[in-house]
C-alpha cells in the first residue's frame, strides 16, 4: 500500500504545488513509483507537468463524483515513475455540490482505496480550507505542509495545525504530520531568517532540515511544462528539492 | 454612497491583502473616508493593520450572520480615515453553514446596504471562488484583480474574470472590472518582464499604469501592524501604493 501524503496549508502561494510537482519528480529520478493527485481548481499542478487541459478527461473531478476510477483518471507525465491524476474545471463547483452529501469528506479516500501501483501518493490541495481540503486530509497517512518564510504565512500555520487536529479526532484518526518545509527562504534577508528560527524553535524536530531557498528557475521551469530538475538540474531550487527528497525517505523510514 | 470595491483573485498569494490594506491606506493619508472590510478567515489584513485577535468582537462573520450590523462591527486603525470591520476565525465555516440558504451570496451585500460614513470601502477576499469570495463580488460596484507577475498566476487570470463575467450575468449587473494590478514586478528578471508585457498586450488598458515591485519593506511592515507608508515612507513599496491610489482616484472619476 502506498504511502499517501496531502501537501496542504490554507494560506495561498506559500509553495503547495512547486513542493508537490518538484518532490514528486525528485522522488521519481530515484527509482519511487509516485502518483500526484491535483485536487485544485486551478490545476497548477497539472499545468506545471506539461499536462494540457484537452487531455484530462474526467480528472479528479470524476474520481470525487465516482465516475471513473483511478486507472481511467491517471495519466503519464515527461518524468518516468511519476503519473497523475490531473485537475479539471468542474472542482470549482465541489463545495455546493457535494456540501449536503453523506460521506462528503470521504470521497477521495473512497477513491484511493484501490490503489496500488505506486509507492508515494502525493495530494495538491488547494489554498482554503474547503471541501477539496479536507478530502486531500482525510485520504491522507500524513499531511507535508509548506510555510513560506514571511510573516502572514507564519500566522496561518496555526490554522492548519488546528485543522489537521480536527480531522484527526473526528475523520481520520491515523492523520499525522509529515513535516514542515520552509519555502522562499532567503539567508540575506531577516524577516525570512526570524521566522526560520521562530520556527524551528517552536515546532523542532516537525521542521525538515532541509529548507528551498528562493530561486529564480523554480518560477520559470512550469511555463515549460516540466520540473525544475529537468529544467535546471544545476540549479539551487533543483539540488533542494533533490535533498528534500532524501530527508523525506530518510524520515520516513525511521517512522 | 460609497464606492464598494473587492479585492480578488482566487490563485493564493498574489498580493490581495497587501495590496487591500495598502491601498486603502494610501487612500486614507490622501484625506478619503475608507473602510476595509476583511472577508477571509486567515484574518491577515486585520492583524496587518495591528487588530488584535481579543477586540473583534462578532467581526465580519456577525455581519454575514446578521447578527450585528455594520457600525457595531466597525473598529478605528493606526490609520487616521481608515477603519475596518475584521475577520474572525468562524468565517472558515461560512460555505457549509450557510451553503444551503435563499440569500447565501448576498449576506454581505445586505449587510453594507446601511453604509453611509466611507467614500470607498475595499473588501479583502480570500484565496479561491468559495462562497466568502462570491458575497465580496455580489457586494462590490467593482473588483480589483491583483496579479502576481508569474507564470501560475497568469494561468489563473482567465479563471477570475470567468467568475467576474458569471457573478456579473446571475447575481450583480453592476459588477464592472476596476482593472489590473502587477504586483511582485522584478524588472530584472526575464519571467516577470514577460508576463507584465503579456498582461498588457491583451488586457490594455484594463492595466493598471502603476506596478508594485518586490519590495522587502512590503512584506515587514504587517509584521508590525501598520501599512507599509507608516513602516517606511520613502520605500519602493510605500511610494508604489501611493502612485496606485492617485491613479485609482483618477480612473475613478474618469468613469
Ligand atoms: N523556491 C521558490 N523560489 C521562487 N519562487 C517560488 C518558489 N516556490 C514557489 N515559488 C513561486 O511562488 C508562487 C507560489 O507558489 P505555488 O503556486 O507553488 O504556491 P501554492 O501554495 O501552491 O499556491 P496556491 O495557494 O495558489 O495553490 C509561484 O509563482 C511559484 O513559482
Ligand atoms: N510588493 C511586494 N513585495 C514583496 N513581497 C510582497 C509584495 N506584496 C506582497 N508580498 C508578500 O507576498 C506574500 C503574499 O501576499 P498577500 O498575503 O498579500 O497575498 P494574498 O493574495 O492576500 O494571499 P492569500 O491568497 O493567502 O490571501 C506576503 O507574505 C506578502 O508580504
Ligand atoms: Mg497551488
Ligand atoms: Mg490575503
Amino acid at each position: 500500500r502506498p504511502r499517501i501524503v496531502a501537501i496542504a496549508n490554507q494560506k495561498g502561494g506559500v509553495g503547495k504545488t512547486t513542493t508537490a510537482i518538484n518532490l514528486a519528480a525528485a522522488l521519481a529520478v530515484g527509482g519511487k513509483k509516485v502518483l500526484l493527485v491535483d485536487i485544485d481548481p486551478q490545476g497548477n499542478a497539472s499545468t506545471g507537468l506539461g499536462i494540457d487541459a484537452a487531455n484530462r478527461k474526467g480528472g479528479t473531478y470524476g474520481l470525487l463524483a465516482g465516475e471513473a476510477n483511478l486507472a481511467e483518471s491517471t495519466l503519464p507525465t515527461a518524468v518516468e515513475n511519476l503519473t497523475i491524476a490531473p485537475s479539471v474545471a468542474d472542482l470549482i463547483g465541489v463545495d455546493l455540490e457535494f456540501g449536503g452529501t453523506e460521506r462528503r469528506e470521504f470521497m477521495l479516500r473512497d477513491a484511493l482505496r484501490e490503489q496500488a501501483q505506486a509507492d508515494v501518493v502525493f495530494i495538491d490541495c488547494p489554498p482554503g480550507l474547503g471541501l477539496l481540503t479536507l478530502n486531500g486530509l482525510v485520504a491522507a497517512d500524513a499531511v507535508l505542509i509548506p510555510l513560506q518564510a514571511e510573516f502572514f504565512a507564519l500566522e496561518g500555520i496555526s490554522q492548519i495545525m488546528r485543522t489537521v487536529d480536527m480531522v484527526k479526532r473526528n475523520l481520520n484518526p491515523a492523520l499525522e504530520v509529515e513535516g514542515i518545509v520552509l519555502t522562499m527562504t532567503d539567508r540575506r534577508n531577516n524577516l525570512s531568517e526570524q521566522v526560520t528560527n521562530d520556527v524551528r524553535a517552536f515546532f523542532k524536530q516537525l521542521v525538515f532540515d532541509t529548507v528551498i531557498p528562493r530561486n529564480i528557475r523554480v518560477t520559470e521551469a512550469p511555463s515549460h511544462g516540466i520540473p525544475v530538475l529537468l529544467y535546471d538540474f544545476r540549479s539551487v531550487g533543483a539540488q533542494s528539492y533533490l535533498a528534500l527528497a532524501a530527508e523525506f525517505m530518510k524520515r520516513a523510514r525511521a517512522k
